[in-house]
């Protein structure tokens, strides 16, 4: 596992940071995110596709009102793919029964998706290796979220309740002051102590975070974040050497 | 008074000074004086709270004033939960697939 990972220094695999505005729509978001950056890694083309297809085109209906980042794979699964973002624009509104998907090119599809196993140290193996994936989080700290990393308790940030999805785009260290308690701070120098992070990019807005973007604790399921982590598959998966049941 | 003639130096901003600048940064206004005192409660009870989240923090994050200052728990969910059924995600079970999770 390389120390750091962050897929924003390679061009043309992670797209602007995008607003979802009115729109409960983050998990159409998340999933976009993922399937561009691995056809961007895959393919060496750099595409942005159509959240709004995702939203017209889900089975479950009314995707402003919520919904699953696995429901937005399956919506690319059976239309084949996803037309650009260009060409089906995002609107923040949903048209049910207005599906669009067979007037426009696709410009990314994809084979399947997977979950993956919740231990981050696999997690950091696969965002290294494969490319961005999703990742399902309790929110409720990114209300009064400015900057720097957030290490919770689940007292803090309840790992069990995940309500918004996102796209993890990388992971590294950073050298952090030891805050002390109010109470115990002196003059003395602080002794410094390593923080690993998760690097995750949110909808809400370039102006929100950090430039669009947030951090969290890496190793202590901060947030939940190990709950739900998916993502599609671009190519086939490798061929495994067949066995015979006796 | 024994500070009377001395510089104070830097003061920290008033409440409702912090709340007009919050206004300003996000084009924020309200329809009627009592809408804009509610919000000011909220923008006051979300200010203390990020205060506590900041104690709370174990480790860097900066917690504050953010575009989402003036609404409620209830409304910044409502705008940005990924699931407005209550209930939110169907508890999936690891019991099902163990370590095999992520194979094809």
């Amino acid at each position: 596992l390389p120390p750091t990972c962050d897929w924003r220094k390679a061009a043309g695999i992670i797209s602007s940071v995008k607003n979802q505005e009115n729109c409960n729509c983050c998990w159409a978001m998340a999933a976009a995110g993922n399937i561009e950056a691995l056809w961007g890694i895959k393919h060496h083309q750099s595409v942005e596709v159509s959240v709004q297809e995702l939203l017209d085109c889900g089975r479950c209906g009314n995707g402003c009102r919520g919904g699953f980042v696995w429901d937005a794979f399956i919506t690319v699964l059976n239309n084949s793919g996803l037309a650009s973002e260009k060409d089906y624009p995002f609107q923040g509104t949903v048209r049910t029964h207005r599906c669009l998907a067979r007037r426009h090119k696709k410009v990314a599809w994809i084979q399947d998706f997977i979950m993956l196993p919740d231990n981050e140290q696999k997690i950091a193996w696969y965002l290294a290796t494969q490319g961005p994936i999703t990742v399902t989080i309790n929110m409720k700290l990114l209300k009064q979220y400015q900057k720097g990393v957030i290490k919770a308790t689940p007292t803090t940030c309840d790992p069990r309740l995940v309500d918004h999805s996102v796209l993890l785009v990388g992971f590294g260290t950073s050298k952090s002051v030891e805050r002390k308690p109010a109470e115990a701070v002196s003059s003395q120098a602080h002794p410094q102590h390593s923080t690993p992070y998760w690097i995750l990019k949110n909808s809400w807005g370039a102006s929100w975070g950090e430039k669009g973007y947030f951090r969290l604790h890496r190793g202590s399921n901060t947030c939940g974040i190990t709950k739900y982590p998916l993502t599609a598959r671009v190519d086939q998966p490798v061929k495994k050497q067949r066995v015979s049941c006796p | 008074g024994s500070l009377r003639g001395q510089d104070p130096g830097p003061q920290p901003l008033e409440l409702k000074e912090v709340f007009r600048l919050f206004q300003i940064q996000y084009n924020r206004s309200y329809s009627n004086p009592a809408e804009h005192a509610r919000r000011l409660d909220i923008f006051a009870h979300n200010l203390a709270q990020a205060q506590w989240l900041q104690k709370e923090d174990l480790g860097t994050a900066e917690f504050g004033v953010t575009l989402f200052s003036d609404l409620t728990d209830e409304e910044f969910g409502q705008l940005y939960r990924h699931q407005s059924a209550a209930g939110g995600l169907p508890n999936v079970s690891k019991q099902v697939g163990s370590e095999e999770w992520g194979e094809p």
